[in-house]
């Protein structure tokens, strides 16, 4: 059946690298992620620790969040507070090897996931975008 | 071809309808739209005019550009403005006799898409999730 021969194919020519995906580190001060996202325009983006290997992933709206005070946004709180004391830890990955239906399964419920190597170091990403458009060239045929 | 058989299908069952839609009105002030915002935990949402038209959408990201002055967040820039100073007009909607096929391409570049009646009124959303989602029980087949 041809449905089975996309579900098995690779998904390395649809990874984005890792030089091209905004990221901030584990102790990174809070300042500086927020820097990072309104400037690359992304909602969420990957936190990487020293080793290279994926520890979560931050948004605007989980910063602001943990500054929000009962009266005002406490600004000041974004010098004190380091992206790890926030971050997300849930965040989905997969391996170099891992097939287009597994990348389709997991995109459900995440708008992009991590991509690592047999070490566990982070290679890149793959998104919802990259997925969507493979399957609407897929049904053009 | 089976393929072509699903791209035609109708997208009624996919659409989340407008009374589990978060939305604002183009005339809200900013600070009421920022709440729905951080309450719902979406990014972005309609913007809805008096008729039940669809004006554009908004997200937590354009309310904080607006108010971002040089040295803090003014805070009380919310009052003075309205949700359509700020609101991005950008957003495609789709009738609800669509295909599926026309679903998929419009979600390659937008996460959410707005399903109007032929007169125009907001009738729901249709998600990327709920697109991967159908996808996947396809070829699961
Ligand atoms: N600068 C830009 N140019 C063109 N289109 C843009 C864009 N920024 C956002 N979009 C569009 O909006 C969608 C949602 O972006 P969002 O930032 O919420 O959510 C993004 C973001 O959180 C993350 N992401 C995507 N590319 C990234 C990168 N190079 N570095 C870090 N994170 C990235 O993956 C999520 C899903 O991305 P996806 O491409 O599927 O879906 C993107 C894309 O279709
Ligand atoms: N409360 C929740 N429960 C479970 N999963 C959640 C969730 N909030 C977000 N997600 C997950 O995160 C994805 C991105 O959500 P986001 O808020 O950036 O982007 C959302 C949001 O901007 C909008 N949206 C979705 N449902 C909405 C609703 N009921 N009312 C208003 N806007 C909605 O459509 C975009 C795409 O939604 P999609 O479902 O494809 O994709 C969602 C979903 O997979």
């Amino acid at each position: 059946l041809k449905n089975s021969q996309l579900v098995n194919n690779e998904i390395n020519e649809l990874i984005i690298p890792h030089e091209k995906v905004a990221h901030v580190h584990k102790n990174n001060p809070l300042n500086h992620a927020l820097l990072v996202l309104i400037k690359s325009g992304y909602t969420a983006i990957p936190v990487l620790d020293h080793e290279n290997k994926i520890q979560g992933q931050i948004s605007k709206a989980q910063i602001l969040d943990s500054i929000l005070g009962l009266e005002r946004i406490e600004m000041e709180r974004l010098n004190e507070y380091v992206v790890e004391d926030v971050a997300d830890p849930d965040i989905p990955t997969l391996q170099t090897d891992s097939t287009f239906g597994e990348a389709l399964m997991r995109s459900i419920n995440y708008p992009f996931l991590c991509i690592v190597d047999e070490n566990g170091a982070f290679i890149g990403i793959l998104t919802r975008r990259s997925i969507l458009a493979l399957m609407h060239r897929y049904f053009q045929q």
